[in-house]
């Protein structure tokens, strides 16, 4: 935050467009700001209204070289906007330079006005600069693409410490029962207008919901791999890190680490021998080894092998000692050739048939100390690698230190 | 000493604007410390964007400074 922690000391919060920039359409820079302010408010108990007229708390315009404050723009490149911490007059006001090439899209001849004007809007609302690479405020211009973008977590730390969370905190839906796309918008978060036109604005939000506690008992997870002697877990757009080198539990978003990937995964494993972890979503698959995505990804799941009336993985989990990735999809699974990067003959085999106990569809396998863990709803089931016999059965959030 | 390039004369200019726009740098044209209250920002700035602390405008720092980013200063505080 800003020296002395200036924040709005009301929950509805105004803000204006004085003007466009002629970079984009008016109804896209409408949008972008509006797609901005949403970030914000899906964390807080904030709601922000547009005024037409009149003075707003945030007066968001664009201006090149001098333009009435002490911070004159310096032509493109450089300082691309700026925006004051919450108070009187200028306070909270959020100014763009208009020399930029602003665009709607994320691209290399541009800047993207919607990511720019979350990090500006960020300042209007109290936050300062970010030290942490990756996150919103930090202070340099990052292109990224901004479909399904996450707020990452040191940004919802800080606002949360000025603004405190949104009222009413949805705990996460099971996997079971929720689809994982972006929820639609409730009214309550959603940026209202005060208008003569009274025009909607078109949004496309990306809610970001609650992290779950780590030890509710109804904790369920999309996917779990390991990675580099680590585990994570992974559920919606929140990563749970857990390493060998330190015992607490470490809090993530996948924006932190992948930023294209902040949409959550269905399925994930590992081979460290070729220090790669692959994640699905949906129809498709990504490498990474550590932060980088490896090129060329995504690719369609039916380069695995996969026929095409499989549409998505449930579940991934690869065994170190045979080499072999094991794809579970509803009640089969499939096992994969790491080596040959083919599917083995003779599958899809039924899971049930051969994991003795494992009687059911999974949403995440986990390979650890010579053991698979079987992860369904809240509970996971032990199962010995090599004769795959169920040993006991536990809480998914068994390693949690609960 | 080394005739100093044009390209470092430019390269300090730019170190030194950029750190008076976001880490409250001011020069002191007639003080013995300049080069150490410009050395003590470039620090400052280093260990900001997890750089190498050396003090001296590198590559890498001077990369950074090169960056688009935003125009709020990253340590000035506001009145």
């Amino acid at each position: 935050t800003f020296p002395l922690s200036p924040r709005w000391k009301k929950e509805d919060v105004t803000y204006r467009i004085l003007n466009y920039t002629p970079d984009m359409l008016q109804s896209d820079v409408e949008e972008a700001i509006a797609k901005a302010l949403q970030l914000w408010s899906s964390v807080t108990p904030l709601r922000f209204t547009r005024l037409y007229t009149g003075q707003a708390d945030i007066m968001i315009s664009f201006a090149a070289g001098y333009h009435g404050d002490f911070y004159s723009f310096d032509g493109p490149g450089g300082t691309l906007a700026h925006a004051y911490p919450p108070g009187n007059g200028i306070g909270g006001d959020a100014h763009f330079d208009e020399d930029e090439n602003w665009t709607k899209f994320t691209t290399y001849n541009g800047y993207n006005l919607f990511l720019v004007a979350a990090h500006e809007l960020g300042h209007s609302l109290g936050l300062g600069h970010s030290d942490v690479f990756g996150a919103l405020m930090y202070p340099i211009y990052m292109a990224k693409d901004t479909r399904d973008y996450r707020l990452p977590q040191d940004d919802i730390d800080g606002i949360q410490a000025l603004y405190g969370p949104p009222r009413e905190s949805p705990a996460l839906p099971t996997k079971a029962f929720a689809p994982q796309e972006p929820t639609e918008m409730t009214s309550a978060e959603a940026p209202t207008e005060v208008s003569p036109r009274e025009e909607p604005t078109e949004m496309t939000p990306s809610k970001t919901p609650t992290r779950p506690e780590d030890c509710d008992p109804h904790l369920t997870f999309d996917a779990i791999t390991t990675l580099r002697g680590e585990i994570l877990f992974f559920k919606g757009s929140y990563v749970w890190r857990k390493s060998p080198y330190f015992s607490d539990i470490e809090h993530d978003t996948i924006s932190s680490f992948w930023p294209p990937l902040a949409a959550g995964f269905d399925a994930a494993y590992e081979v460290d021998r070729k220090d790669r972890v692959v994640f699905f979503k949906d129809g498709q698959y990504w490498a990474v080894s550590g932060y980088r995505i490896e090129p060329g990804f995504p690719k369609p799941i039916q380069n695995l092998g996969f026929p095409t009336s499989v549409g998505k993985i449930d579940a991934a989990v690869h065994d170190q000692i045979t080499k072999k990735t094991y794809f579970f999809v509803g009640n089969k699974y499939w096992s994969f050739n790491e080596n040959t990067q083919s599917m083995e003959r003779g599958y899809p085999r039924k899971i049930a048939a051969d994991f003795q106990g494992i009687g059911h569809t999974v949403d995440a396998v986990l390979q650890k100390n010579g053991h698979f863990y079987f992860f369904h709803g809240s509970n996971q089931y032990e199962v010995d690698i090599k004769n795959k016999k169920l040993i006991r059965i536990m809480k998914s959030n068994s390693w949690f230190n609960c | 000493f080394p005739v100093v390039s044009e390209k470092e004369k430019e390269d300090m200019q730019l170190a030194k604007k950029y750190l008076q726009s976001f880490y409250d740098f001011k020069e002191e044209k007639n003080s013995l410390f300049k080069t150490k209250n410009l050395a003590n920002k470039i620090r400052e700035m280093q260990s900001f964007f997890g750089l190498e602390v050396t003090g001296e405008l590198n590559p890498e720092t001077l990369d950074i400074m090169k960056q688009p980013r935003c125009g709020i200063p990253d340590v000035r505080s506001y009145s």
